[in-house]
């Protein structure tokens, strides 16, 4: 269940930073770095939380600024997998346009970026 | 990608890995199950060593010598009183019958909680995750707050106190005597795979009241058919009679034990499934029934039969539970021990929710907000407030005698060292 499990961390952390975009009126980055230092610095919770913005903090923003929900952050950025024969799983409602069609637009926005390849690497 | 494989962790790492993998405490310099650190199954979990340098030194043990010189079972009475030189020990707790708690349970034992405030953005602040680092090393559980074994006063601001605070008070002698055997995520058919974790010597140690209460883990996965994987009355009794061998080979002789039945959870659905989960509060977009629907998704829903829009599944997941609560009240009408005498008691959810809305509460405040799943901290207290009444009511003898010297134990010691 481990995929599962990568898929609702990641769902939740991207609806907590959403959120505290919205309520800060602030931007993604900001909100990031605020999410950072709530932290406590013990257990490397600080450390790893900045080290995570480091890695893929510039693809949330893009996707975020792009007006994508958590979800599909989640599926573009590979945390959420779809399983053949399985679900297309979401906690959002999901958009009018089509989710196949809104997921190539997200792809398309984090195209370029070294961290997608480094994680399609494996 | 795995923290652990930095060759300066790796040594910490595997001792923390095998905490975890045998629920015995972390720090534990003379391995005698019990630890002067908090967590990481320690005292949190089980009272706290007073002398973690020596093993015949632990809560809940007779006393050596009336502890006329040490405190060897960590109460926090010893010594001898200089006006008739009598030790301490004998004096306040000889014939008190003292006696220890312990829980064999699951996350709802073990009081799994995640602070809505870790979700909730407009409640977020500098303070929010203080308790983090805390609560990962528990396991996100908070034992230390739980009904049974919780020694901190409660932060719900309920009165009500665990059964350990109420056998403390009763007799202060118990001081210390607390074990929280649970996991997230156990069952009946796990059950053997941390029991060994349990401290108690038939010979050394005072008696002690054992509650089982695996209230969900047996009907409760998420599977896509649930049903499958659910234990069955007959695999249930077995599992059952396995476990009371267990402990009637390693319970000190005058022991109890009440085995709790299964709840029925279709107050979870009943109750939720149209109000919004903490993250859905600020744009009103994200109900529990949404969010049972995407953790079955994911197959990492805590119980799909009881968290689940399909009603036929849900009454066929209660059937279960009621099946698996018939089969240890019968074990416990039938099945006689030597050690240790048998009850059982329901899990009245109902009962709670009655008493909390005449005190003007909703059911679902019952609820933990995050999972949507656990009774939370003020439905936990008022359980044992039934539990309490109930003993008192029926069998008395479980809980003891209440101890005349409990006055002068507080006169002398004050706060015993503290838990």
């Amino acid at each position: 269940h481990s995929n599962g499990h990568r898929c609702l961390g990641c769902v939740l952390v991207m609806s907590v930073i959403t959120q505290l975009a919205q309520v800060h009126n602030s931007t993604v980055e900001a909100s990031m770095e605020r999410l950072c230092s709530y932290l406590p610095g013990k257990l490397f919770l600080k450390t790893t939380c900045y080290l995570l913005v480091h890695l893929f903090g510039s693809d949330i923003i893009k996707l975020l600024d792009a007006d994508m929900n958590a979800d599909m952050v989640c599926h573009t950025l590979e945390f959420c997998k779809q399983d053949s024969g399985r679900p297309q799983c979401h906690l959002y409602p999901l958009p009018k346009e089509a989710w196949k069609l809104r997921q190539e637009k997200a792809k398309h926005t984090v195209k370029k970026s070294e961290n997608m390849k480094y994680l399609k690497g494996g | 990608s795995d923290i652990c494989s930095l060759p300066f962790l790796a040594k910490i790492c595997q001792k923390i890995k095998l905490s975890i993998q045998t629920s015995m405490p972390f720090k534990d310099v003379d391995s005698d199950k019990y630890s002067v650190f908090p967590t990481l199954r320690g005292y949190h979990w089980r009272g706290r060593d007073c002398n973690d340098s020596d093993k015949t030194v632990y809560p809940g043990r007779r006393p050596d010598n009336w502890d006329a010189h040490r405190d060897s079972n960590c109460n926090g009475i010893w010594g001898i009183d200089p006006k008739d030189g009598i030790p301490y020990e004998k004096k306040f707790c000889e014939g008190s019958q003292p006696r220890g708690i312990i829980l064999l349970g699951d996350s709802a034992g073990a009081h799994f909680h995640i602070p809505p405030e870790w979700l909730i953005a407009s409640q977020m602040s500098l303070n929010s995750f203080s308790d983090l680092p805390t609560a990962l090393t528990d396991e996100l559980d908070w034992p230390q707050l739980s009904s049974a074994t919780g020694f901190l006063n409660s932060t719900s601001g309920i009165e009500e106190k665990s059964i350990y605070l109420r056998l403390r008070k009763r007799n202060r002698c118990n001081h210390r005597d607390y074990q929280n055997i649970s996991r997230n995520g156990a069952s009946s058919r796990n059950l053997r795979k941390f029991i060994e974790s349990l401290s108690r010597n038939q010979m050394l140690d005072y008696p002690a009241i054992v509650i089982y209460a695996m209230i969900g883990n047996d009907v409760c996965n998420g599977r896509a058919d649930p049903v499958q994987a659910m234990t069955t009355p007959e695999q249930l009794y077995s599992n059952i009679m396995q476990t009371l061998k267990h402990l009637d080979s390693h319970l000190p002789k005058g022991s109890h034990m009440v085995l709790y039945g299964l709840p029925n959870g279709t107050f979870l659905w009943e109750n939720l499934h149209d109000r919004y989960h903490p993250l859905g509060q600020l744009n009103k977009d994200v109900t529990y029934a949404q969010v049972f629907s995407f953790l079955s998704c994911l197959q990492v829903n805590p119980c799909h039969g009881w968290m689940s829009s399909n009603k036929t599944l849900r009454t066929l997941t209660s059937e279960r539970a009621q099946q698996l609560s018939n089969t240890l009240k019968t074990i416990a009408a039938r099945e006689k021990f030597t050690n240790f005498d048998l009850f059982y008691m329901d899990f009245a959810f109902e009962e709670i929710t009655e008493e909390w809305q005449k005190r003007g509460g909703q059911p679902w405040q019952l609820i933990e907000p995050v999972d949507g799943f656990h009774p939370n901290e003020v439905a936990s207290l008022l359980l044992t407030d039934i539990f309490w009444k109930k003993m008192q009511r029926q069998w008395p003898q479980v809980l003891g005698k209440e101890n005349p010297f409990n006055s002068q134990i507080d006169q002398v010691f004050g706060d015993q060292g503290g838990h």
